[in-house]
């Protein structure tokens, strides 16, 4: 079970913080259970398969769509959410049974996304140290993801680090590898040097020998 | 001209390096880099 | 301001979850805030530096050390403070008052670190929906935080590659030079060796012609 939660502000009741939670197993789309919380009640309802297959065909949207759509209003990041509108009501013919709706709106029109019934929790106080404590528990496991990846991000570091290092090496060895074939190769060549000076004079003395013998 | 060709022959090897005097760092480079260009 | 929450268990009430939350500005040495809340209801109170510090004298502990204790009880991992218990409960003369103490337990005994007296809050709502709210705050953060190091790692990894591929680039080019640095001075090396070659030639010759001449 996957869960998502985060503040809405009802648009019959903006000045009210509620905690809206989201449980889900597999994706939206195979159903989910809402439950909203103002710090003292809690209401709660699910939404089956075949009702959101229902809503996307109410729609005439293709089901995919629909439920990407759902996904951005309901569990994705706040940013997005501020396209989406929530509201909360008591339904006005059956007591106890609420209404929490969902909306998108592009520029100046909304339209409704779907809805959940919910109903008033018995014991909200369970409700909200859930919520509590699920939140302390993701606190704690992003706590270790974090460090986690801290300890990741230090060894790549290190690694860079090292690299750089064997790198400047490189560079170093080439350039002193550069250096030494250079010297050997400048010894190798004036030895050749001094025996072709060498050969030179005694090619000049006995050239001299031979003229004055003729 | 070909008898300034032919004192050069004498002198140089056909990469431009003397038979005779002694060459250091700088005038190996200089042959190698020659070298490089033509080819 | 900093918080802390995490979940305690009071020795007097083991079965029932209470959320602690400590709140402090600099380090729990310049005083805090204790918020408990079990769902339904709050409680709150503070202590001060200097009430910190008579604690600290009356338990013969060096401060500093003191407040180490007390940061290990009250705001570290879940882990560590298995090595202390809470307790929460009303005072017996005083109505309305209540009193929050932590001890340290060793192996077969345990002694009280400290306690601070907490007041029931009259509006319990608020200080859910704080600590609610502060929950789903501090796991955005985190989230950002991880996001951030992920890309950050997803950063050095590409440097590393990159780092990798220059490296082995370089040793390449260390070859190659060696392999060109060679190949060029064996060009003009055997030119010298021809020259000697055709030199020696030459000087057998004119030594030949001045033998004859003779």
């Amino acid at each position: 079970m996957e869960k998502k939660i985060s503040r809405i502000y009802p648009l019959s009741d903006p000045k009210t913080t509620y905690f809206l939670q989201v449980a889900w197993t597999t994706d939206l789309g195979s159903g989910f259970t809402v439950t909203l919380c103002n710090g003292k009640s809690a209401w709660t309802g699910t939404i089956s398969e075949v009702e959101i297959s229902k809503e996307a065909s109410d729609m005439e949207m293709e089901r995919e769509k629909y439920v990407d759509e759902l996904q951005k209003a309901l569990i994705l990041d706040t940013e997005l959410t501020s396209k989406y509108n929530f509201d909360f009501c008591e339904d006005k013919e059956i007591s106890e049974i609420y209404h929490f709706s969902y909306e998108k709106n592009l520029k100046d029109v909304s339209f409704k996304l779907g809805s959940v019934k919910l109903k008033k929790v018995s014991d909200p106080v369970e409700v909200i140290k859930e919520l509590i404590g699920y939140c302390l528990d993701y606190t704690a496991e992003l706590h270790v993801k974090n460090e986690y990846v801290q300890k990741e991000n230090k060894r790549l570091l290190n690694n860079w680090d090292d690299m750089h290092e064997l790198l400047d090496k490189s560079v170093q060895v080439k350039e002193e590898l550069e250096q030494e074939l250079y010297s050997k190769f400048i010894c190798v060549l004036n030895e050749k040097k001094s025996k072709i000076r060498s050969l030179q004079e005694k090619l000049k003395e006995a050239r001299e020998a031979a003229r004055q013998n003729r | 001209c070909p008898s300034t060709k032919q004192h050069f022959a004498l002198e140089y090897d056909c990469y431009g390096d003397s038979y005779c005097s002694d060459t250091d760092l700088v005038q190996l480079r200089d042959v190698f880099q020659r070298m490089h260009n033509n080819k």
